[in-house]
Parts: C-alpha cells; sequence; structure tokens
C-alpha cells in the first residue's frame, strides 16, 4: 500500500544517511563544488583536519595564475569590479599524460605534435563554460620584433566524441600571434572545441597539437638560428573560463542588479514565489496604497 | 508625610561623580554597542597555505556588542526586533534579547591547489562580513 511504501522510503533513506560521514551530509545539496574551498571548511568543523594532501602544480602555470588573481582581485582578496565578464571560475589543467607524436620540421618551422590528455574531475555539473583556451609557455621570455602567424591543427582523440552531437571531431584555425614585447606565454582560444565536451559533463579530454609557424617573420637573430619549437614547450595547460551558477559562487551580474534588502532573506523570496497569489496580493495592496 | 517629601527632595539626583552626560549615556546606548569587528587570519594558521594560494591574508571580519533596546531604523532592524526585547523583559525572559548579526557580507577571490595539481581560481559570495545588524 501507498503507507507502507513511503515507509520503506523513509526507511532506506535513514539508512542511506546513517551510513555518510555527517560532514559530507553538510555538503551543498546542488552538487557544488565538493573539492574546493567549501569541502575544507566543512572538514575542518568536522575533524579538525585541512586540505587533503596535494600533487604540486608546474612552477610556470602557478606563476601564470598567480599574475591572473592579481589582475582580478585585490590584495585582500576582494574581486575587482572593474571587469565586465561573468567567469566566477577559473581552471588551469596541465595535461596529466602527454607524448610526442611524430617529429616537427624545423625548415618549415613545424613544432613536433603531440598527444594530451587532460584530467577535468574538478569541473563541478554547475561550472558552465564560458571560454577556453590552449596556454603555451615559452621556457623563457623571448621577444619578437613582429608578428608571428601559427596554425594550429587539433584532433580530439576520444573515438565517443563521434557519437556527441555538434563535436567538432578535429579542428584547424589559424592563428596570428603578435609579439611585440617580452612573452613567457601564448594563448590559442578552443572554446567551440571543448565547449560540447565540458558540457556534457566530460571527464577527460584527450587531444592531438599540431603547431606550425611561420618562420620567415622571424627577425630575431636568436630566433632565426633556434626556431620556436626550442623556446615554445610543447606541452600546453588547458584553461576553462567558467560561471559556477551554485549559490556559494559570487555572481557579480547578481549582485549589481538586485540589491537584496537586509529584512527581505532568500527564504522569504521563495515563501512569496512559491505562492504567487500571495505576491499578487501584495503587490495590489501597495498599488491601492499607492492610489490611496 | 512632609519630612518623607523634604527628606527625598534633598537627595541629590545625580551622584556628584558622575557627570550629566554620562549619567544618560547608560539609558540611551549600549556601552559595548553591537558593531563590526576585524579578525586578520593567514592561511598557514590553518595550515592551509599549502594548498590556499592567494590571499595571503583573509579579515572575515564579525559582529559583536549589544543590541540597543529601541533599535528601530539605526541597524536596519524590522519591527520585529523590538517585539522580541519586549517579550524578553514584560513576559518571559526564557525568550532570548535580539542578537548582533552580519547582515550584509562581500565576496571574497581565492587561488587554490586541487588535489590533482590543477589551479583554480574561484570567486566565493558571502565571505566577509560588512554590516551588522540586530535581530
Amino acid at each position: 500500500s501507498q503507507a507502507s511504501r513511503e515507509a520503506a522510503q523513509i526507511a532506506a533513506s535513514a539508512e542511506l544517511e546513517s551510513e555518510a560521514e555527517p560532514w559530507s551530509l553538510l555538503q551543498p545539496l546542488n552538487g557544488g563544488n565538493r573539492s574546493g574551498l567549501l569541502a575544507a571548511l566543512f572538514k575542518v568543523l568536522y575533524d579538525g583536519q585541512g586540505g587533503a594532501p596535494r600533487l604540486q602544480p608546474d612552477s610556470r602555470a602557478l606563476g601564470y595564475m598567480k599574475r591572473l588573481y592579481k589582475a582580478y582581485a585585490t590584495k585582500e582578496g576582494i574581486p575587482k569590479s572593474n571587469r565586465g565578464h561573468l567567469y566566477n571560475t577559473v581552471r588551469l589543467f596541465t595535461p596529466c599524460a602527454q607524448h610526442k607524436q611524430a617529429p616537427g620540421d624545423q625548415v618549415a618551422g613545424t613544432l613536433p605534435s603531440v598527444d594530451l590528455l587532460f584530467n577535468l574531475d574538478c569541473v563541478t555539473a554547475v561550472e558552465h563554460l564560458l571560454k577556453s583556451v590552449l596556454l603555451y609557455t615559452f621556457n623563457n621570455s623571448v621577444s619578437f620584433p613582429s608578428a608571428v602567424k601559427c596554425v594550429c591543427n587539433l584532433v580530439i582523440k576520444e573515438p565517443e566524441s563521434k557519437t556527441l552531437p555538434g563535436t567538432p571531431y578535429s579542428f584547424t584555425f589559424n592563428s596570428q600571434f603578435e609579439f611585440r614585447k617580452k612573452y613567457k606565454w601564448i594563448e590559442m582560444d578552443v572554446t567551440p572545441l571543448l565547449q560540447p565536451l565540458v558540457a556534457s559533463n566530460k571527464k577527460s579530454i584527450h587531444m592531438s597539437v599540431n603547431l606550425t609557424c611561420g618562420k620567415d617573420q622571424l627577425q630575431h637573430p636568436s630566433a632565426q638560428d633556434s626556431p620556436l619549437n626550442t623556446t615554445l614547450l610543447l606541452f600546453p595547460s588547458l584553461l576553462l573560463y567558467l560561471n559556477d551558477t551554485s549559490a556559494q559562487a559570487y555572481h557579480r551580474w547578481h549582485s549589481l542588479h538586485y540589491k537584496r534588502r537586509p529584512s527581505q532573506g532568500p527564504d522569504q523570496k521563495r515563501d512569496l514565489s512559491a505562492c504567487p497569489e500571495g505576491e499578487g496580493a501584495a503587490e495590489g495592496i501597495r498599488s491601492s496604497r499607492h492610489r490611496r | 508625610s512632609q519630612e518623607a517629601v523634604s527628606s527625598e527632595l534633598k537627595k541629590p539626583l545625580v551622584p556628584a561623580s558622575l557627570n550629566l552626560s554620562e549619567y544618560f549615556k547608560q539609558f540611551l546606548f549600549p556601552q559595548n554597542e553591537c558593531e563590526l569587528h576585524d579578525f586578520r587570519l593567514s592561511f598557514s594558521q590553518l595550515k592551509w597555505d599549502n594548498w590556499i594560494v592567494a590571499p595571503q591574508r583573509y579579515n572575515p571580519r564579525y559582529c559583536k556588542g549589544d543590541c540597543p533596546r529601541a533599535v528601530g531604523h539605526r541597524y536596519g532592524s524590522p519591527v520585529h526586533t523590538m517585539v522580541q526585547n519586549i517579550i524578553h523583559e514584560k513576559l518571559d525572559s526564557s525568550v532570548p534579547r535580539p542578537s548582533c548579526v552580519p547582515a550584509k557580507y562581500s565576496p571574497l577571490s581565492v587561488l587554490t591547489i586541487e588535489s590533482d595539481g590543477s589551479i583554480t581560481y574561484k570567486e566565493y559570495e558571502d565571505m566577509i562580513a560588512t554590516k551588522c545588524t540586530c535581530r
């Protein structure tokens, strides 16, 4: 009967809860960021331990992200308001597996083609991709007095990616890099390729990258005899610019448009929306009061 | 009787040592009124500096102090706050006085190293108290 089925469901969910760690019950229900700051805060409240041991990141990648942090936030950590974009999360992944596929051709300025595997376990379902970039770093800052033209050929190696609707299986694009001053890295926008994969919550992305840069435009004497590939590190990092839609993340557009009155908490707002006639009634009273 | 009244009138209204403004202050505003306080911490105190790269120092601030009896617009408190005060004072002291709590927050940008070695920049909502209220 209905009652016995409900009783069975209640018993099952109670059993589930008793098995889960108490602190994990405090986790945000909307599948929010489990590996980030919040999970650590809950763990400290629960058992006093801090973050789990971590793999150490590549120093150049860390340097890039520190520079990004300084551009986006003040020294006290307050997000700068002069930013026009909507992403509140930037994730940098270094390839967890990489190897050279074919040797390059120095005369033609072609870098060796490389095979890369990125593990995107940290990306949560509530994080929506806005932009994605392959980040090449130089092993020292070089300066190119004139523009260098590079052609990049990207192929997604996932066999099942053919089944994903609208996924560009391979992706060739020409990028014009303007090297005018000291550079430590170059960025290539690969958003059209990554968008459907991240949207379908893929956790690992396997791709091969082939980069060819116009050698004759390299005016710099040192660049002539040591083409790009001796200064450009072959294995790029993957940057994802995301909009975290969970309640704990800061939504810039939200704070600009909706100033929340201190006396009105989100739940009260939800109560009103829960019974729309309540809202209509409130509206009606207000307008009649105005009329009076 | 006249003697009692005259002796009452002779008593000093205000103890001579206490001047008038101080005397009235104890009625108008609590001594340690509800307000915002700083608390600067560095993530190394929590032993988190191995994975929280920035910011170096974090001041979440907090609200502390007594709420005046007639709060009104002063803290943006709803009328309910005075009702709760009256209940506490006149009807049932087991109902607590209104508390001094944060009313507004500002976000915080954090740069962290994830367990798989990837690096994350993320902006969290409601991480720094910026205004207090009595509720």
